[in-house]
């Protein structure tokens, strides 16, 4: 399956049928829409409603050739049965249905139910796939209406952006539900800068915090990065464009989206004796080229351009750190100052100045 | 043998070009940052619409791209931001 990201915002979503085929009864047409969205909403926490006034989340009409202000064009019978936009304002959402087909509801002409719940998972954020047992699969096939039309491909597609329906068991270990990001006891795990993002890593979740503005988005991990275990403990970002996650004395090398070949590998590769069996935090001073690994009181330094562990490590954390008295849970830096860690609390650290500069709340970041 | 063969030819070259235009042309995102992408020969996107599909990957329009290409489909593109 593919996805374009980030997804619908909210679970409670409105469709509106602008106009209808003159090939099917207006009942019909309806109802086989309706089933569409339930395809959907059977496997999500997904609620659509549908509307008859005004703009909705999911705007639905027919069209032939150039067809409103829309940028796609269709091409008369056959050739493109529909298209669909991913989640967003605008035509965000919008699915299109090309009124030169011949729609029914049945095996004749194409059957507007199928083609229909296609162009919705699109709408929903799903992109083609190449599984041709899938409902996204980019070509039309016919299958029975009787039959469920998603394919184990979709169901994880989609449930990769919105997770399963409330009543459903969650196949995923069970995990508390995500903790409130403006909870006063809010720690993590682990923190990384991405860029010009702070990403804050807490079991399966990660949050996307752009320190330049007011947003936050909350994703499941495995959305980016499926092949990365939840749980993640460690993580920084190096000076090649890159983020390393630990976990356990594993770890793992992105870019992008793409997990290198070769990962995980065993953290002793970078130097670290048998005796380390995890690695509770790390940053990368982009201004020395050197990475910091805290575990338990004390921390080891690695050289990222000879890429091997510095001598005379490890060293006590409160030598070199004053004031970072507590295990280190997570770390980063922006705008050159370190930013420790620790259950609720963060200390802003001037690495220069060898200083904390102030104590603020971990969740500080999330404009509580 | 095809009546007028050079005529089938044009137009599977324009089913071909159509078709790659449509649904392999990568666009650059909107705030793609850095450098622009190199634009891909039609045998580079040939070959990626033939893996996408499970074909044989030629790189060259034969009969079982061509079959794949005239099936109905969805107007999103396969590949894309």
């Amino acid at each position: 399956y593919g996805v374009t990201l980030p997804g619908w915002k909210k679970n409670r979503l409105t469709y509106r049928i602008v106009n209808h085929t003159p090939d099917m009864s207006k009942e019909d047409v309806d109802k086989e829409i309706h089933k569409a969205f339930k395809v959907w909403s059977t496997v999500t926490p997904l609620i659509f409603t549908r509307i008859h006034e005004g703009i909705a989340d999911i705007m639905i009409a027919f069209g032939t050739k150039a067809h409103g202000h829309c940028p796609r064009f269709f091409d008369g019978p056959f050739g493109v049965l529909g298209h669909a936009f991913p989640p967003g304002n605008g035509f965000g959402g919008d699915v299109h249905f090309d009124e030169d087909e011949d729609w029914t509801t049945g095996s004749a002409g194409f059957n507007l139910f199928l083609v229909a719940a296609h162009e919705i998972g699109h709408a929903l954020g799903l992109s083609h796939s190449n599984d041709q047992k899938a409902l996204m699969f980019p070509n039309y096939a016919y299958i029975s209406p009787s039959e469920f039309p998603l394919s184990p491909d979709d169901i994880n597609g989609i449930q990769s952006i919105y997770g399963s329906p409330p009543n459903a068991p969650d196949k995923r270990p069970a995990n508390p539900t995500p903790p409130k990001t403006c909870g006063s006891q809010m720690s993590f795990n682990a923190i990384t800068t991405l860029r010009r993002e702070v990403i804050f890593l807490k079991g399966r979740h990660l949050w996307r915090v752009y320190p330049d503005n007011s947003e936050v988005e909350r994703e499941l991990i495995s959305t980016f990065w499926p092949t990365l275990p939840p749980g993640i403990e460690a993580v920084y970002e190096n000076m090649k464009d890159q983020i390393l996650f630990f976990k356990g004395n594993k770890f793992w090398v992105i870019r992008g989206y793409q997990v290198l070949l070769g990962y995980p590998q065993n953290i002793y590769t970078l130097g670290f004796p048998k005796g380390v069996k995890k690695i509770d935090a790390a940053v990368c001073n982009k201004n020395t080229g050197k990475t910091d690994f805290f575990i338990g009181d004390k921390y080891w330094r690695f050289d990222e351009n000879s890429q091997s562990m510095e001598k005379g490590y490890p060293r006590q954390t409160i030598n070199d750190f004053p004031g970072i008295s507590q295990r280190v849970d997570a770390v980063f830096q922006h705008k050159g100052l370190f930013y420790f860690f620790h259950g609720s609390k963060q200390w802003e650290f001037d690495p220069a100045a060898k200083k904390v500069i102030r104590e603020i709340k971990s969740n500080s970041w999330f404009n509580c | 043998l095809p009546v007028h063969p050079e005529k089938d030819n044009e137009e599977d070259a324009k089913l071909v070009q159509d078709y790659l235009n449509k649904f392999y042309a990568v666009e650059p995102g909107p705030n793609q940052l850095g450098w622009k992408l190199n634009a891909e020969s039609t045998s580079e996107k040939l070959q990626k619409m033939q893996q996408f599909f499970g074909l044989k990957v030629t790189g060259k329009p034969d009969t079982e791209t061509l079959e794949m290409m005239k099936k109905p489909r969805c107007g999103v593109p396969d590949v894309g931001l």
